[in-house]
């Protein structure tokens, strides 16, 4: 059986968009993690920051988080089903899925290394 | 069926000792990918980067790439199953492979992205 994306979320580590690249830099250093949720006061998504976008910053010389961050997220339902995301991160070519309920707060994240894990012997 | 490392594995994006980090960040963001494989001139392997290595490097104000490469890389060969780097990648918390032969030599690479697409519908 193919799981549902509640099944299989994880925690996702979030930002404002006060935090500056430095900041968030040490954000994904510190949690051993590649994506970042930009929310705003009330948890609503704003859009997505990558270790990727990090690199951009670099090889662009852009300095600033709204400069560099992706606002058009590509996102999933708790109630939907993971070959869905699967789907959408290859359509797509990203790494991860933030989770929204109906009214676009953040739930959580889906990540292609969470699916490909299900795959494994262990999975 | 479960396929092999050979069926699937991809094209890898390189780089030598001698490239600075300004470098490698535009070679990750023109290619789109998030790993890079350094090799010797004879395509010996011998570490990876990868955009969270250059996120560490804005965190930490380390400026060499010797200084945040990885070292000791987790492989696979072509002939393995894919089921095996599912389990790898789980197990040492990364998202790519790069695929070697027996003589450490580099023939591609298998990312957790890769592996994910297998589980899509149009997969
Ligand atoms: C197009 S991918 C290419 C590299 C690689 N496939 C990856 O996902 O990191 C990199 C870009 O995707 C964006 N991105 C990541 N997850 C996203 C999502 N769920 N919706 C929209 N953009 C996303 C990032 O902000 C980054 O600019
Ligand atoms: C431990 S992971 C944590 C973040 C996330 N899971 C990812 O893979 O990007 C990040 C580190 O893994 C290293 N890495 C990536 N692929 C690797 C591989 N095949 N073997 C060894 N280290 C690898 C990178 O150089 C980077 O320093």
């Amino acid at each position: 059986r193919i799981p549902f994306v509640n099944e299989i979320m994880e925690n996702v580590v979030t930002c404002n968009l006060n935090d500056n690249i430095d900041v968030l830099a040490k954000k994904i250093i510190d949690n051993n993690v590649n994506h970042i949720a930009v929310i705003d006061d009330n948890d609503k998504l704003l859009g997505i920051i990558t270790s990727f976008d990090i690199t951009k910053a670099i090889a662009t010389g852009k300095k600033g988080l709204e400069e560099i961050m992706t606002r058009n997220v590509i996102t999933v339902y708790p109630e939907e089903s993971v070959d869905i995301c699967a789907t959408k991160l290859e359509k797509y070519n990203i790494s991860a899925l933030p989770v929204v309920d109906r009214s676009n707060k953040l739930k959580g994240i889906i990540t292609s290394e969470k699916i490909s894990s299900l795959l494994g012997r262990i999975g």
